[in-house]
């Protein structure tokens, strides 16, 4: 049942919890129940679909430690087929007590096992590290949505990321794959937008969705009230493609 | 003599790289002698100068733990009064391998010592992240120049670094200052960047710099040829704004 879909870019700012959160909600939308889990101590998926991250107990950090089942994190969201687990800036300390556990980057993976069956689609928000947190995201996933930026710095990073993954791959996660690569902030305007786009998908040739987010100020609005963009502005050139982004989604998975 | 100033903001994608290479090279070409420290394993000032980041060595990482003294890292660009210490993924490392170290947060403090006298400014560019290599960067430094994007999710994350920022003053670096709260990415045309604006400015009141740095393509396009803005398009509006931020700082010290 369950497909764990982790979204990771090492690259800071490139549109991993807007992806996270509208991937989601527009998949909750088409009737495919989802989690959304958020590995960011920033708690940006947290506050972006309206929950106060300070207030919300037991969070992702307390599972993680072994503090509380998993079960008692899930938070129900306004929209029917939608549930997160959130997170704040306790899950720092997760990398510092980890560290000395035997199979620390196995402890994600080992906490989703008892719900992965009650979803279709569990995503799993980063941070823009490539620290524990994500690799304990790497290894808990079946696949890895990479997002990324139409600029110079984020094409950069691309190599270091996918050798991580190969890492990942080799010791820990050998059924680990790449999901897809997804282009946001396209700024058809811009030369740049053009060319690192040509350059990606001569790269990563059918890797690479068919769907590109544009650049939408409305999906940057969105977060500040609380809500996924299908429910802020569902006629925004943003929800249309994170609607075609769910749905090219569904289609790889061989459809409804 | 030299003023360490760190860079830094744990929300990623906010312009802190954009902001460390093109303030450190507009006051270069105001006369001031300036170094770049690149404290993040993506290398992205490193390159952002024109310098390949897998073939400088000695780098950071070696200095840090010891393995080669800091005047061999010190790379001269193409302006006269502009030096870089380059990084690389390597510098991942040191993450792992100070943590063990005594006073792992003062090494970075310890080895620009030696050469803070060479120059007026140091900038040290960090990753997104507040984890040992940021740390390290903020006990280094005597003020911290906070870039921050006019969105909703950079506000929120505000908090946090300031948070950070109070702990280090309290237990390791009673004399860190807010050097500046830097507003990026300005989009005129839309309602969010003037909201965000306004609330930045109602709270931080003087500590805003005056300057803003609007969006403007030609600062993205610069890194992918290795060069500060001023050296890639000196009539653009991002050069400009990176002037301006240079004289501001300036003019806080009391003039040229
Ligand atoms: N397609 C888009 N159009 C306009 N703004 C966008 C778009 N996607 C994301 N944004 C905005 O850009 C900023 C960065 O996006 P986001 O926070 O989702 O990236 P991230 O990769 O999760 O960042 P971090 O590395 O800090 O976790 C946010 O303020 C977001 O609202
Ligand atoms: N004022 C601006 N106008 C247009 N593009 C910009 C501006 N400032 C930065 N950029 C671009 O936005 C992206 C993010 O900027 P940058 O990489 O400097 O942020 P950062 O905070 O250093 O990111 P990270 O958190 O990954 O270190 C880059 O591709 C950069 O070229
Ligand atoms: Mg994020
Ligand atoms: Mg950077």
């Amino acid at each position: 049942m369950g497909r764990i879909i982790t979204i990771a870019n090492q690259k800071g700012g490139v549109g991993k919890t807007t992806t996270a959160v509208n991937v989601a909600a527009c998949l909750a939308m088409l009737g495919q129940d989802c989690l959304l889990v958020d590995m960011d101590p920033q708690g940006n998926s947290t506050s972006g679909l309206g929950f106060d991250k300070h207030k919300c107990e037991p969070n992702i950090y307390e599972v993680l430690i072994g503090k509380a089942p998993i079960d008692r994190a899930i938070q129900k969201t306004e929209m029917e087929h939608l549930d997160l687990i959130p997170s704040n800036v306790t899950l720092t300390g997760a990398e510092i007590e980890l560290v000395n556990i035997e199979e620390r980057e196995l402890q994600l993976k080992n906490v989703l096992t008892s719900i992965k069956d009650n979803y279709k689609y569990i995503f799993i928000d980063t941070p823009p590290s490539l620290g524990l947190l994500t690799l304990n995201s790497l290894v808990a996933a079946e696949t890895v949505l990479i997002p990324i930026q139409c600029e110079y710095y984020a094409l950069e990073g691309l190599g270091q990321l996918l050798g991580t993954i190969t890492l990942v791959q080799g010791k820990i996660n050998p059924d680990l794959k790449v999901e897809g690569i997804l282009l946001t902030m396209f700024d058809a305007r811009t030369n740049l937008s053009q060319q690192i786009t040509a350059e990606i998908k001569k790269c990563f040739k059918d890797k690479v969705y068919q769907t590109i987010i544009p650049c939408n100020v409305r999906l940057s609005e969105a977060p500040s009230f609380g809500k996924p963009i299908i429910l802020y502005d569902i006629n925004s050139t943003g929800a249309e493609s994170y609607i075609s982004l769910a749905r090219e989604i569904i289609n790889r998975d061989g459809g409804l």
